[in-house]
C-alpha cells in the first residue's frame, strides 16, 4: 500500500521521509559519544528556503479564493517555520557543544517537523486541486439536470455547445488526475467511469434528438423516448458521482476502511 | 553523521523548493 497517494507528492517526499528515518536509526545507534559536525552552512541553506517558501505560501493564501486553502494552509506554513527554527537553534547549540544531546533531539525534532510541515502543505494544496475537478464535475451534473427541459432542436444545440466544453475539461482533468495516483484501485475506478461518461454523452444526445423529433412530429413512444432520455441521463449522473467520490479519496482513507 | 546530516539538509532543502515550485506551477 503507498504512503503517498499521487505520484507527485511520492517524488517529493518519499526520498526526504527516507533519509530522516535512516539518520534517526543512525543516531539511536550512535547514542552519545560522538561528536557533531558543524552545521551552521547547511542549515542556514534550509533555513533561507523556508523563508521563500512562507512567503510564496503567503501570496497563494491572500490570492486564493479557496476557504479551506486559506484556513489549512497557513498552520501547514506555522508548522514549517517551527520546525527550521528547531534546526537553528539546533545549529547554534551544537557548535557550542558539539556533543550536546538536547541539540541532537532538536535536530531530528526540526527535521521530522519539515518533513510533516511540507507533507501537509502539499496536501492542503492538493486537495485545492481535488476541489477544483470537482467543480467541473458538478458544471457537467448541472447541464445534466437541464436535459429534462430541452424541447427544441434549437435548445438541443445551446445544450450540447454549452455541454461539450464542460465535458471536455472534465475528461482532460480527471485523467490527468488518475495518472498522478498511486492507488491501482481508485485509478482503475476512474478510467471506468471517464470511460462510461464519453461512452453515454453522444447517446445522450442522440435520445433527446429523437424525443424531439417524436415531440414534433407527434408520433407514438413519446413516454419509451423520455424514459430511455431519462435513463441515459441518470447514468451519467451516477459515472460523475462515482468520479466525485473517488477523486476525494486518499489511500489513508482506505486504510482506516480495511 | 556528518556526511547524513549534511545530505538530509541538502535534501530538505531540494524538497522546499520542490514544494514551492509545485505551489507556484499549479498557482499560476
Amino acid at each position: 500500500m503507498p504512503v503517498f497517494h499521487t505520484k507527485t507528492i511520492e517524488g517529493i517526499l518519499e526520498p526526504v521521509a527516507q533519509q530522516v528515518e535512516r539518520l534517526v536509526i543512525l543516531h539511536e545507534e550512535a547514542e552519545d559519544g560522538n561528536a557533531m559536525p558543524d552545521l551552521e552552512r547547511p542549515v542556514q541553506a534550509v533555513s533561507s528556503a523556508v523563508t521563500n517558501l512562507i512567503k510564496v505560501g503567503k501570496e497563494t493564501i491572500n490570492s486564493s479564493e479557496d476557504a479551506i486553502l486559506k484556513q489549512d494552509m497557513p498552520v501547514a506554513l506555522h508548522r514549517v517555520e517551527n520546525a527550521s527554527k528547531l534546526l537553528v537553534e539546533a545549529s547554534s547549540m551544537l557548535k557550542a557543544d558539539p556533543y550536546s544531546g538536547p541539540a541532537r533531539k532538536k535536530l531530528i525534532e526540526g527535521a521530522r517537523g519539515i518533513l510533516q510541515g511540507t507533507s501537509a502543505l502539499l496536501l492542503c494544496f492538493d486537495e485545492s486541486e481535488v476541489r477544483k475537478i470537482i467543480r467541473e464535475c458538478r458544471k457537467v451534473l448541472d447541464y445534466l439536470a437541464v436535459a429534462e427541459v430541452i424541447e427544441t432542436m434549437e435548445d438541443l444545440v445551446q445544450f450540447v455547445k454549452d455541454l461539450s466544453p464542460c465535458l471536455t475539461k472534465l475528461s482532460r482533468d480527471v485523467d490527468a488526475r488518475e495518472k498522478d495516483l498511486t492507488h491501482q484501485f481508485h485509478r482503475e475506478i476512474l478510467v471506468r467511469c471517464l470511460e462510461q461518461v464519453k461512452t453515454l454523452a453522444p447517446i445522450l444526445i442522440c435520445s433527446m434528438k429523437m424525443l424531439i423529433q417524436i415531440m414534433v412530429k407527434r408520433g407514438k413512444g413519446e413516454a419509451e423516448a423520455a424514459a430511455n432520455r431519462n435513463y441515459v441521463e441518470q447514468r451519467m449522473t451516477d459515472e460523475i458521482n462515482e468520479i466525485i467520490r473517488v477523486l476525494q479519496l486518499t489511500t489513508y482513507d482506505e486504510d482506516e476502511w480495511d | 553523521l556528518r556526511v547524513g546530516w549534511e545530505h538530509l539538509l541538502t535534501s530538505i532543502n531540494r524538497n522546499i523548493n520542490e514544494v514551492e515550485n509545485q505551489i507556484l506551477t499549479r498557482d499560476s
